[in-house]
Order: C-alpha cells, then structure tokens, then sequence
C-alpha cells in the first residue's frame, strides 16, 4: 500500500518543503521507501537534494500536463531510500494550461494509480503556496493532506481557506481525504507562539499532530548541502521533531 | 505624480505585506496619501487594515476581471492617510481568467492611468507569492519593485527567477522598470543571516536598500490589532526601520 500525503498551505513561508524534506529524511531513516513529488515552481525540494532544477529535463509538469509516465520522471536522490519527481520552473505554466483538461483535479491521482505498483510505502507531495490547479491536483491525490502552519496571525487565517478547500475536493473527487495540522517554526519564549497554539489546540483538537516542530537553524542550512536535517544534523532538535513526526505519521497510517 | 510600488516575491512567507502594511503606514505619518491595493487571494492586507475579507463587496478583481473603475473599489482605512483596494477571495479566479484577455498584462497599469489624477503620492501593490498573471500585472504598472527578501537558502535562489520575470516586463510593456531588494526578518545573531546577507551584498551592490528589517515580534502583533507596527508601537525597532525605509524610498522617488 502506498500512503499519499499532501504538504499543502496557500499561506507561504509556513514551512512546507523543509518539512517534505525533513519527513521524507525522517521516514527513509527509519527503513521506508519514499517517493518525493517537488509541485512547486519555484523547485525548492528538488533544490534542496542538490539537483539544479535548471538541468531538469523531465518533471512534474510533464507528468501534469504531457501526460508523462510518473515512472519515466523518478530520479534517485543522494539519499538512500529516497527518490524525487523533481520540478521545473515551467509549472507556472502549469496553473495556467490544467484547467482547459476535462477532470483536470484528477491528472495526478490518474498518474499514480497506473503507476502502481509502486515500490514506496510513502509519496509526499510538496506544493505551491495557492489554491489553484495543481494544489487541486495534489489534494485530490492525498489520503492524506499534511497542513504546516505558523502559530501566527496571518498562517491561522489561511486554515479557513484550506479546510474550505478541503470541502470541496472531498465533494469532488476524494472524499476520503484527511487533514492534520502541524505546528511549525514555534518558539516556546514568544508569548503570541503560545497563545495562538492554544487556540489553535481548542479550535482543531486532534486534528493537529501532537508533534511540533520548533524553531531550530540547522534546519535552514541542511538544504543547503542538499541534504534533510535527519542527515545532516541527526542529533538536532530539528532532526529528533521531525523523527516523531515520521513515527506519529506511521502510526496514522497504518490505522487508516 | 503617483509612483507606483509592487511589492513581490514568488518566495513565500518574505514579509511581503508586513512591509506593504509597515510602510503604507511610515509613508502616511511622514505626511504622504497612499493607496495599497492587495492584490493577493489570502487578503491578508485588507484583513491587516481590520477590514473582514468575506465582507468585501468591489475588490482588486473587479479591476482586473470586470473592468470596474478603480476610484469605485477604494475604501478609507483606520490610519489617516492610507486608503485601500481591498481583496476578496475570488482572486484565485483571477489567475486562471486574465490569461484570456489579449494584453492582459496591462489592465491594472490601464485601470491606474484611468483612474489619474489621484490624489495619492504613493500605490504600493502586495502581491501573491507567484510569478502568475496577477504578479505580471503590478509588475507592468509599478515604477519600482520592492523585492523583499530573508537572508536565507530558498530565499536568496528565489531571486533568479525575480530577475528573469523583471527582464521579461521590461521588454514587454514597462520598460523603466527599476528594482530594490529590502531584506527583511533579518536576525545579527544568526551566522547564516549575517554571511547570506553578505553575499547579497556583494550580487546585488546598489540594488539592496540600505535599510534592513531585523526580527521585531511587534510586527506579528500589529495586524492583529488592524494598524501598521508605526501607529501600534511607534517607538519600536520595526515601526524605526519601516520609518527609515519610508524615507529612503522618497528620497529614491524624487531622485527618478
Ligand atoms: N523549524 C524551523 N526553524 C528555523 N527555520 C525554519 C524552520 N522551518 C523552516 N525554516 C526556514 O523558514 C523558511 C521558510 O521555510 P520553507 O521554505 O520550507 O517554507 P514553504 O512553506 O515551503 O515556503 P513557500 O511558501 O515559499 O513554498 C526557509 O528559509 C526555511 O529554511
Ligand atoms: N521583521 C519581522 N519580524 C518578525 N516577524 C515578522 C517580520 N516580518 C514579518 N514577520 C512575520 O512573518 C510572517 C510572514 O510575513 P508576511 O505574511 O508578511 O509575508 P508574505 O511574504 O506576505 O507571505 P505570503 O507569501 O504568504 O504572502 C508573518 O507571520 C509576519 O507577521
Ligand atoms: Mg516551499
Ligand atoms: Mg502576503
């Protein structure tokens, strides 16, 4: 079985590719086979495991809009256990062209199921921060859709778009998909950290991970040396929260 | 003479609307009338200025989809000084419709020049963490591009694609435009912060403001009062760099 998970949040900067990055380092490390899908133009995933988006000859958004094998566009990674369908900068094309496709939500959900069996017990999906096509796209892939988020003001206001989102891809395609919350960049000294997390605890109850990820700066500089935390600092703080984060994540899934 | 400010970076999370919502209200208290138009689907301004996003009737896509005069979507806001075109969530529509219009590039530089003479000496544009249709559309109709930008990885790689979307709208439509980058959350603490802003300085020389925004907690708190950090808590560090920023951009105007 391959679990599908989404990293979705039309808020930017709220941690979405370090976590795909982090989680996919985490959930390699302890013994998974994970597939990495970088949906995002700006390429930062596929960046961050050292491959130059700017060489990219196949990517997402051949997958998207050409019809491409899913297969045909796996790469293997520097890292053991983890392969990546990388991006190239044309996917704002992508926004722009999908929807003249009729059931253009369902292009990816179609190129992974005739892509199976696939050899991974995990695909993560890194997305765009928008609610447009090809986050449609990714949502309607998902069992899972995995929102990081900011204890702030701005990142709490984006979760009505998201779960309104969520309404609608259920209603139109995947009505199966959950969502879990994720904390992310938290700093226990700030006082507005803590207050919105609280409501955000009363708000969404077990619809956030219990996991939550702190502010830790080897987390910026891993992908620089093109690798995730789980690799490059193992014993961080970053590292040991984004291990429980994979550990909480098998455990979601294997109940499902 | 109105000059025209987009403020964009297809990175998210930057402080794109920190920095539109901080110096709308610097340049305000400095005695200027400034117009923001929030051209983004989060609404995140118009909700910065305490007006409800889900309670916008004539919003910038009117403008730009339904051709509604710009002088009939401006609303006045609580800071004296600082109006608004607000935002309403139908923008991500936006994205996927302009493309249909031939020119459509022009319409929100049309729909300014139509609208002229205004009685605003400054339009600061927050754009969508995109390089779509919208972004395409503040870029042809600003005199400046105000990149703002955190010393950081995915941050500073960011900045290619900024460059080529500038050489893009310069041949085609808005040939004088200019660009200044404003690094923002900046942290002197944090080595990573202090060598990436280095190399900043060392690629883009006078391209960079002088100014820089350091990491001021005050400035998440503000929007959550509805006000800019410089009528929230004048005498903070953030409400100073905003003020200082303002000053250096008049100075920049009057000098074009
Ligand atoms: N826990 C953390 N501690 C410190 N820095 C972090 C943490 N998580 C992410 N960052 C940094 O914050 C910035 C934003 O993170 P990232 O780029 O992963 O967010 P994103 O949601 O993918 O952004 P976008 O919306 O542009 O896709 C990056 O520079 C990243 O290195
Ligand atoms: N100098 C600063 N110090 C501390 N926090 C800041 C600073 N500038 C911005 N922030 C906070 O960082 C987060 C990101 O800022 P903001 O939302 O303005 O970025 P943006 O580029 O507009 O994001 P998006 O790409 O989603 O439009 C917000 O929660 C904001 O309050
Ligand atoms: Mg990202
Ligand atoms: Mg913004």
């Amino acid at each position: 079985m391959t679990y599908v998970v989404a990293i979705s949040n039309e808020k930017g900067g709220v941690a979405k590719t370090t976590t795909a990055l982090s989680l996919g380092g985490a959930l390699a490390r302890l013994g998974k086979k994970v597939l990495m899908i970088d949906l995002d133009a700006q390429a930062n995933l596929t960046l961050a495991l050292g491959i130059p988006p700017a060489r990219v000859s196949l990517g997402s958004n051949d997958v998207l809009l050409a019809s491409v094998a899913l297969q045909d566009c796996i790469q293997s990674s520097p890292i053991s256990g983890l392969d990546i369908v990388p991006s190239n900068t044309k996917i704002e094309l992508v926004e722009q062209l999908l929807p003249v496709y009729i059931n253009y939500a369902d292009r990816l959900k179609n190129a992974i199921a005739e892509a199976l069996p696939l050899p991974y017990e995990f695909i993560i999906l890194d997305c765009p921060p928008a609610l447009g096509a090809v986050t449609r796209n990714a949502l309607t892939a998902a069992h899972l859709l995995l929102i990081p988020t900011q204890a702030e003001f701005f990142s709490a206001y984006a979760l009505r778009n998201m779960m309104q989102m969520i309404q609608t891809v259920r209603r139109e395609g995947n009505p199966y998909l959950s969502y879990r919350i994720l904390v992310t960049m938290f700093d226990r000294r700030n006082r507005a950290h803590r207050d919105i997390y609280k409501q955000l605890k009363n708000t969404f109850k077990d619809g956030l991970f219990s996991t939550v990820i702190e502010v830790d700066t080897k987390l910026r500089e891993s992908p620089i040396s093109g690798v995730p935390i789980t690799h490059y600092t193992p014993k961080s703080r970053g590292a040991q929260q984004y291990r429980a984060l994979a550990e909480e994540l098998i455990r979601y899934a294997q109940e499902k």
